[in-house]
């Protein structure tokens, strides 16, 4: 990984030697490599080491006793500035009112699975009376499917037409209300950034129901389409937090500081299996490491 | 002194952004560009070209090799939600087109609602599909589908599995179970579908490597490949591993296949 190929770099410069700005020019050099083959957007790459050269180039690592070390140092703690955030948790409301959550993001993308997860999540730390919302009125069996995680979570959902997702998503919030739930979590139908009609349905829905969370799950192995795919998503809706997926894979995440970097919202949970506890908080420090590799 | 021109370095840094976002990778993506670099190549209309011509080395066309009359069976495999099921529809629509029989079988024991959502698939296409209960071994669910298969004289078998990351092991042992299930059953045709997501990046090739070396892969589909991403990493996966790119999934309908065709997958490259 990118730490055995610094040390190679840097293996020459011991003791009184000096590190050079030749060598650092070639550190910088794998760790653009490292954090393309990592799928980090190539904009994102080169404001990095950009933003990093100067540091590089400075008086700290130039003077340093450890200048192999000093360098990693500024590299790795750039990217957990970037990736780090000091919101992390669900904003929601007391439980004497309703707070309401919204999941969006591309096809396949681990949304459905995810409600079950932050079901099982609220339900088990915050003791919350939860209704999960059927709002994918499109895909074969996807209110089964949701359905199905209800009960394996242990909390009820709330179909309402099967026709209008719109409808489904108010209808949803006034039974919640009626019924003294706390917490309310929206799946939507996967859709495509690019799609006209299905952000504006997504928007639609936002706007109807005004969320408390509106959360954008993405898969963690997404290239550098993840910048693009984010933004938009952004735009349309205004996203409380991200949620990465199947960061049980052995994919390096670089998504993760793709999607960071260019929205700046914070990354709040990880998905790590298919089972509804498969849920964890995010660290930056951890996926910082993934990332370099 | 030499006559020719080279490109720029903001003209090359353009063409290197082209390949990196189309998820080529940055191995590759260096090989060009220093192939380039090479050349008395004056602009970027020019390299374009010759990029597109160099591309065209790295992958190629291959024909599936399922021909009606016989019994043929596609087990389709790949990770969590890249389009397994919703691409056994678009295969099973596209093969009806041409006249075969089709059988399906529901592979996926284990995620919610997948029976189901393929039970529905079929019910469109008025298929026939073999199932069993939720949490069933999906290895007997494959043993009664050959059979059934077998019986009723069908063209095309296509098995559904449930979705899989390649790293966990005691999945990749269970759809190594599958494969010897569907060895023993005869020498029948048999393909391995590998289906990986268009908007991946670089994890994509280690799926398709540790698929293949898992139960062997005969050819790939791409999926979502309407969501623009340019699916860059088929040139390292084609380069290293040889395996054949079958079809290309462009949307959630049921029409929304075409067959890999490597000529218009470049030109989408430089689009
Ligand atoms: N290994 C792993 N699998 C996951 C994770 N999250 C979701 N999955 C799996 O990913 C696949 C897709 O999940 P879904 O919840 O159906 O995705 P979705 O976004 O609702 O899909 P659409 O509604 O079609 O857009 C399923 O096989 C899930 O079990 C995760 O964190 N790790
Ligand atoms: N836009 C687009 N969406 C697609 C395409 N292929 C599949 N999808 C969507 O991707 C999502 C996941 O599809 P599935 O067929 O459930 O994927 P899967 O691999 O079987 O998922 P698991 O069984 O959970 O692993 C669904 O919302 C599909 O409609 C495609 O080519 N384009
Ligand atoms: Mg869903
Ligand atoms: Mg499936």
């Amino acid at each position: 990984g990118i730490t055995k190929s610094l040390t190679d770099v840097f293996k020459n410069v011991t003791g009184n030697a000096k590190i050079t700005e030749k060598n650092i020019t070639k550190a910088l050099a794998d760790i653009r490599i490292a954090l393309l083959e990592a799928d980090v957007n190539i904009a994102v790459v080169r404001n990095f080491i950009n933003s990093v050269t100067e540091e590089a180039l400075g008086e700290k690592v130039l003077r340093s006793v450890s200048p192999q070390e000093q360098f990693i140092k500024i590299i790795h703690d750039k990217l957990v500035e970037v990736l780090g955030s000091s919101s992390q948790e669900l904003k929601l409301k007391t439980k004497d009112t309703l707070s309401i959550i919204m999941l969006a993001g591309l096809q396949g993308s681990g949304k459905t699975t995810t409600a079950g997860k932050i079901a099982n999540m609220l339900k088990t730390t915050q003791q919350r009376k939860i209704l999960l919302c059927a709002c994918d009125v499109y895909r074969p069996a996807a209110i089964d499917q949701l359905i199905k995680v209800g009960s394996l979570v242990g909390v009820e959902v709330f179909t309402g037409d099967k026709k209008d997702p719109i409808k489904i998503a108010k209808e949803g919030v006034k039974f919640a209300k009626l019924n003294t739930f706390d917490t309310v979590i929206i799946d939507t139908a996967g859709r495509l950034h690019i799609d006209k009609d299905m952000m504006e349905e997504v928007q639609k829905i936002s706007k109807e129901v005004k969320p408390d969370e509106i959360l954008f799950v993405a898969d963690s192995m997404t290239g550098q389409h993840a910048v693009e795919i984010a933004k938009e998503f952004n735009t349309v809706l205004e996203i409380s937090g991200v949620i990465l997926t199947k960061f049980d894979s052995d994919t390096r995440g670089g998504a993760a500081f793709s999607i960071k970097q260019i929205i700046n919202k914070p990354i709040k949970f990880i998905g790590i299996s298919e089972k509804i506890d498969g849920i964890e908080v995010f660290y930056p420090e951890r996926i910082a490491t993934r990332i370099l590799g | 002194l030499f006559g020719g021109k080279t490109l720029d370095t903001n003209a090359l840094e353009q063409i290197e952004e082209t390949l990196i976002t189309a998820d080529i990778g940055p191995a590759i993506s260096y090989d060009l560009i220093e192939k380039l670099r090479t050349k008395n190549i004056g602009n970027i209309e020019d390299a374009i070209i010759y990029l597109k011509n160099e591309l065209k080395n790295y992958i190629f066309d291959g024909d599936i090799g399922i021909e009606k009359g016989q019994l043929n069976v596609l087990l389709v495999l790949g990770v969590n939600g890249v389009g397994k099921t919703t691409s056994i529809a678009k295969i099973s629509n596209y093969y009806l087109q041409k006249g075969f029989k089709i059988l399906l079988a529901a592979g996926d024991t284990f995620r919610a609602a997948a029976v189901e959502q393929l039970t529905k698939w079929s019910q469109r296409l008025d298929i026939p599909i073999i199932r069993q209960h939720d949490g069933a071994d999906p290895a007997s669910v494959v043993f009664d589908a050959i059979d059934s298969a077998k019986a009723k004289g069908v063209d095309l078998l296509i098995i559904d599995t449930a979705g899989r990351l390649h790293t966990k092991v005691n999945l990749m042992d269970e759809l190594r179970k599958i494969e010897k299930i569907i060895k023993s059953k005869g020498d029948f045709n048999k393909k391995n579908l590998l289906v990986i997501d268009g908007t991946t990046g670089q994890n994509a090739f280690i799926q398709a490597e540790s698929f293949n070396n898992a139960v062997g892969i005969n050819g790939i589909m791409i999926t979502k490949y309407d969501a623009l991403s340019k699916g860059g990493i088929v040139f390292t996966i084609q380069k290293k591993l040889k395996i054949p790119f079958y079809f290309i999934g462009t949307g959630e309908k049921i029409e929304n296949i075409e067959e890999f065709n490597k000529d218009s997958f470049i030109e989408k490259i430089f689009s």
